[in-house]
């Protein structure tokens, strides 16, 4: 699922906290950065 | 100006309007937000796509403080988005429509900023064992918001220069040939609720969006040669602001409004020549018209061929570059319904009326073609200003689109209601806009059966 254009598209690393504990995973964030 | 009295009982229409379930009642889908250029986060809206990831509160849970959950975008209409929450599956009945430019939705990841674990909903607790296992594979190389989408989405809600206090000058509402001076009273997204200076009446306002072609800064009737209705007092004050260019830090400067398009060659409109035109007091008919006076900095007075005024105080202004304005032929060619000057008897042929009126046809030429590429569809839902009662905002559909032109039709009301209107206007907004807004929103309208 990786965005065809990826100029306004960033790759970050994502916390995540459950209440088995944290983790991270890696997602694409866009809608609004410059 | 006259409004059609059948037209002034919009306020019967259902408050609190939910767009979610009359969306999915009508399988209709909404205009994007990207179709509304004067509207927050319009250009950033392609990037908001379905699949993407966000969380939100987790009402299904017994924890005494809030809790949140992974929910998936589904379906996306205007500022609405119909949300499923990560573990449902393929179980469409536990879908939830949200606004997504409200402080509700957050990006994957806002949760553990602020410490607060994700829960999954009670009903599917039981369905896998390790969330975290199911939680990696469901989120790795999804999208979501960025971190500061709802700054972005409070930023351009604000960034305009019109506050409350700054003065305009604007259409008068009862004779729409002349300008007013108003006061801006309220600011809600753009639109202006303006209060009419010299008015007697304590509820005298108007509103338009600050980008509409009725509103215009301090001087600009001098400016253009149009007819004002303010003391001389006013008018003595705007000559010296014309040539010391010294305004009053609350009158609204020519810089705080869009440039209108400079006309390309020669050729200009003359007194006289015909054309088509929206009928400024009846908006779902295009009508034969007349140049009645040209006036300064390319704009026109325009009057209704057969419902003209004696005094002409229902001539109404149009830039030369407005899109409400066609040449001779246009519903023709477009096949659409050419209202003929009233009492015109027999079948309206252009060729004989204007060899009867021993008048010209305005030049193709002198009007502007372009189309911008909009993006709107019939059956596209909208929230649109019901411009005979501009203080209402209702729920709407795109029955027609030609070109740059869009027949609005109000859901529930007849179609004499429709309303033409460019399709950059900035009357019409996304599902959601009111509740972005927190503006009212005019439902469809219920018929109520006699018993």
């Amino acid at each position: 699922d990786v965005p065809t254009s990826t100029k306004k598209w960033e790759q970050k690393q994502v916390q995540i906290k459950t209440l088995e504990g944290e983790f991270s995973v890696t997602m694409w964030a866009s809608g609004g950065d410059d | 100006m006259s409004w059609p009295k059948t037209i002034t009982s919009r306020l019967g229409g259902v408050r609190g309007f939910d767009w979610g379930p009359y969306l999915s009642s009508t399988s209709s889908d909404a205009a994007s937000v990207s179709c509304f250029k004067h509207c927050p986060m319009s250009d950033n809206w392609l990037n908001i796509t379905v699949g993407m990831k966000v969380e939100i509160q987790n009402h299904e849970c017994d924890l005494p403080d809030h809790a949140y959950w992974i929910a998936t975008v589904i379906k996306i209409a205007g500022y609405k988005s119909l949300m499923r929450f990560e573990g449902f599956g393929n179980d469409t009945s536990y879908d939830f429509w949200m606004n997504l430019c409200t402080q509700d939705v957050h990006p994957v990841g806002w949760c553990a900023t602020i410490g607060k674990p994700l829960v999954p909903p009670k009903s599917i607790q039981h369905k896998y064992l390790d969330w975290k296992e199911y939680l990696v594979k469901r989120l790795t190389g999804s999208r979501t918001l960025p971190s500061n989408f709802y700054n972005k989405v409070v930023e351009s809600i604000g960034n305009h220069r019109f506050k409350k206090g700054v003065h305009v000058e604007v259409v008068d509402k009862m004779c729409v040939s002349a300008m007013r001076v108003a006061t801006v009273d309220e600011v809600i997204g753009g639109r202006l609720r303006l209060q009419y200076v010299d008015s007697k009446e304590e509820n005298d306002d108007f509103w338009c969006h600050m980008r509409s072609p009725l509103v215009h800064p301090i001087t600009w009737s001098q400016r253009s040669g149009h007819k004002l209705h303010a003391s001389q007092e006013y008018k003595n004050q705007c000559l010296n602001k014309i040539i010391t260019e010294n305004y009053h830090p609350n009158d609204a400067v020519p810089d705080m409004f869009h440039k209108a398009k400079e006309p390309q060659g020669d050729l200009k409109f003359q007194v006289g020549m015909k054309l088509e035109a929206i009928d400024p007091l009846n908006l779902s008919a295009i009508c034969v018209a007349t140049v009645m006076k040209v006036l300064k900095n390319n704009y026109l007075m325009i009057g209704i061929d057969g419902s003209m005024a004696q005094n002409g105080s229902d001539w109404f202004c149009y830039h030369t570059s407005s899109p409400c304005i066609f040449p001779v032929g246009f519903c023709e060619i477009n096949g659409l319904d050419l209202t003929p000057p009233r009492g015109y008897k027999g079948q309206f042929k252009w060729f004989e009326y204007l060899k009867q009126s021993k008048s010209t046809a305005a030049p193709v030429k002198l009007f502007d073609k372009e189309i911008p590429k909009h993006g709107f569809k019939p059956g596209h839902k909208v929230e649109a200003v019901d411009l005979m009662e501009p203080r209402l905002i209702c729920v709407a559909t795109v029955s027609k689109v030609v070109g740059r032109l869009l027949r609005i039709h109000f859901d529930g009301w007849e179609n004499e209601y429709d309303q033409w209107v460019d399709s950059e206007s900035p009357d019409l907004y996304p599902a959601g806009w009111c509740e972005v807004m927190n503006y009212g929103l005019e439902g469809p309208r219920v018929k109520v059966e006699p018993p």
